[in-house]
């Protein structure tokens, strides 16, 4: 957008234009235009730096909204049980190995679960990433229920006096009813063991994704409530605005975003970074 | 749902026998509003629609429709055009074997997409060899041979090799051994890693394929524009797939990479098993994006 233009019909198109392709979805975007509206009634000394920072501010306010209190991992008794979930390809498994490798620079110790018994050579690829992050891991033979290997890596964390379990799931489609019962069951099962578990439940979206990311968000939550996303492939061009509807509708906040292939292309979500990034 | 909507709109213009620009802006809205929904980009949004308007201007309204039935057929039918144009088989070679090679961004179905195409071609009677040049992923070689091992196929063995090694050695291969066909699989990739995108020209000019199928996520949002576009100018490819679309994204991305690129939409992935595999029909695509 150039500088000083004045609020007319093309510059509104323009910020539609940018609003719409961020993936922040039309209702949000509706908000906002009417929004920036409003000001212009009351305050006819309208230019790009102004609008900008109308919709900065706008959704810096729906951010703060979902102010979540900060999972306190310190809080929970070990072993720490984070749970990933998503649909395929969304880069769960990567996630875990960057999240494991930044636990271990914690000087945690870290054991991983390949609970992806489905996918074609799943267990093998964690297992790469576990050895790049210096973790453990419970693996067993292809096929076998996801349940139990989740039950058997929670029996091993506490037996090894494990800080921090990390259990990868197979992708799935939130449409699918019967992997949803398995997620739900790999929950209830760990649950035999240890109350609080799991003490995170990620869901991990990519920021490619358009608005169907909201439908995951509401349906992976009703089945098993999620505490936190993670947005991965940011180092793309797809600018992720999906998660402000998942934060204003569902109040589930992000928790890190994924930058790359690396082990250590892990970043805390920062509302700020995210914000001007969204909108340049 | 769309005709719903386009019933109110027209229910509040009554009586006019010809669509006009003052009964029709309203109702463009609603399409405008359902396309986005459907993860249509912006801008292909906007020219489509204005293409479309212009189509249906002055058009006089069928005795048996509605308006707003009218105006969803002229829709339909503009979209299905434009979705399904050209014809879309799969390029075949006068001199075996036929070189297919898959592109695309991370995660988007690639290697799993060689399996079924593999499959879907072994039942049409052609023999098909496997072979990745994706050397980055941990276990992309053991993903495909699993695969491969599931469709008794065989995948090219490589050790030590690079990208393009391998591409040169598998087509090599299959042509020793009278394959009628060698599926190329490659890594996952951004359209802004530069370094990236050379190693996919690369692989192309070492082995000219004769079909280039770029493999799209069904569910990629505003985005796909950009990648689709970054990809058509380097690697200039033939056809599109579109995958995971058992799921319930609208799929607009179809739209808005065949709009910018112009090429045909030639399969789509329904599904993990390696049989779900469907060749693209533009009506069921087109009904899917306006709901
Ligand atoms: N550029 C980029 N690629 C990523 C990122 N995260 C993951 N990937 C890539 O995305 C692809 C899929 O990653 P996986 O970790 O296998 O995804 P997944 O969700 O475990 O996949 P399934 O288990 O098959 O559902 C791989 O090629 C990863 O390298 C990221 O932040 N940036
Ligand atoms: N539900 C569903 N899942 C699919 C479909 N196609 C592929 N998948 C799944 O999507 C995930 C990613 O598939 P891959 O074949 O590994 O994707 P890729 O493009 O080769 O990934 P990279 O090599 O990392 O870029 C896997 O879990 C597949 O089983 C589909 O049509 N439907
Ligand atoms: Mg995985
Ligand atoms: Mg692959």
């Amino acid at each position: 957008i150039s500088r000083g233009k004045k609020f007319n019909q093309e510059f509104i198109e323009n910020i539609e234009e940018i609003l719409i392709e961020s993936d922040i979805g039309i209702e949000t975007t509706m908000y906002l235009m009417d929004e920036l509206k409003e000001q212009y009634r009351k305050n006819k000394n309208f230019d790009t730096s102004t609008v900008l920072g109308i919709i900065k501010k706008k959704l810096k306010e729906i951010m703060m909204e979902c102010n979540t209190p900060e999972i306190s991992e310190r809080k929970q008794e070990k072993p720490y049980v984070i749970l990933v979930v998503g649909v395929n390809g969304t880069g769960k498994t990567t996630t875990i190995g960057k999240l494991a490798y930044k636990y271990k620079k914690e000087g945690k110790s870290v054991l991983l679960s390949a609970a992806d018994t489905f996918r074609a050579a799943a267990v093998e690829q964690l297992d790469i990433w576990r050895k790049r992050a210096g973790a453990d891991i419970v693996k067993t033979k292809y096929g076998a229920d996801p349940a139990s290997v989740a039950y058997d890596s929670l029996q091993a964390a506490i037996s090894r006096n494990i800080d921090v379990l990390i259990i990868d799931t197979a992708g799935r489609l939130h449409t699918k009813v019967n992997l949803m019962e398995e997620l739900k069951k790999i929950k209830r099962i760990l649950k035999k063991i240890k109350p609080s578990a799991p003490d995170e439940t990620l869901l991990v979206l990519d920021a490619v994704t358009g608005q169907n990311s909201l439908t995951q968000a509401k349906e992976f939550n009703d089945a098993i409530g999620i505490d936190g996303i993670v947005l991965t492939k940011l180092d793309g061009t797809a600018k992720g605005g999906i998660i402000v509807p998942i934060l204003k509708e569902l109040k589930i906040p992000v928790k890190y975003v994924g930058m790359g292939e690396k082990v250590t292309d892990l970043a805390l979500f920062d509302s700020e970074t995210f914000i001007n990034a969204l909108i340049c | 749902e769309l005709t719903k909507k386009l019933e109110y709109t027209f229910q509040k213009l009554k009586g006019h026998g010809k669509i006009n620009e003052k009964n029709i802006s309203e109702a463009l809205r609603e399409v405008r509003r359902t396309l986005l929904e459907a993860d249509v980009n912006y801008k292909v949004a906007k020219d489509f629609i204005e293409a479309v308007k212009n189509k249906s201007l002055g058009k006089e309204v069928l005795r048996s429709i509605t308006p707003a039935q009218q105006v969803i057929k002229i829709f339909n039918e503009e979209l299905v055009d434009l979705l399904g144009g050209t014809v879309s088989r799969l390029k075949d070679s006068s001199v075996p074997p036929t070189k297919i090679m898959v592109a695309g961004l991370q995660g988007s179905g690639k290697t799993t997409f060689c399996a079924k195409l593999s499959l879907f071609l072994s039942k049409k009677g052609k023999k098909s060899l496997l072979a990745s040049s994706d050397i980055y992923r941990p276990a992309a070689k053991n993903q495909l041979e699993v695969l491969g091992n599931s469709i008794n196929t065989f995948v090219y063995p490589y050790d030590k090799e690079g990208a393009v090694e391998i591409a040169v050695g598998a087509v090599e291969e299959a042509k020793n051994r009278g394959y009628d066909v060698v599926i190329l699989d490659t890594a996952g990739r951004l359209h802004i890693n530069s370094e990236m995108m050379d190693e996919v020209v690369e692989i192309k000019n070492a082995i000219n394929p004769n079909e280039i199928l770029f493999v799209a996520d069904g569910m990629t949002g505003q985005d796909a524009v950009n990648s689709a576009k970054a990809f058509l100018e380097r690697l200039d490819f033939t056809g599109i797939v579109l995958t995971k679309l058992d799921g319930d994204a609208k799929g607009g991305a179809a739209l808005s990479i065949r709009a910018v690129t112009g090429r045909p939409i030639k399969f789509i992935s329904i599904g993990e098993k390696v049989d779900a595999i469907d060749i693209f029909h533009p009506d069921r695509m087109a009904s899917r994006i306006l709901g």
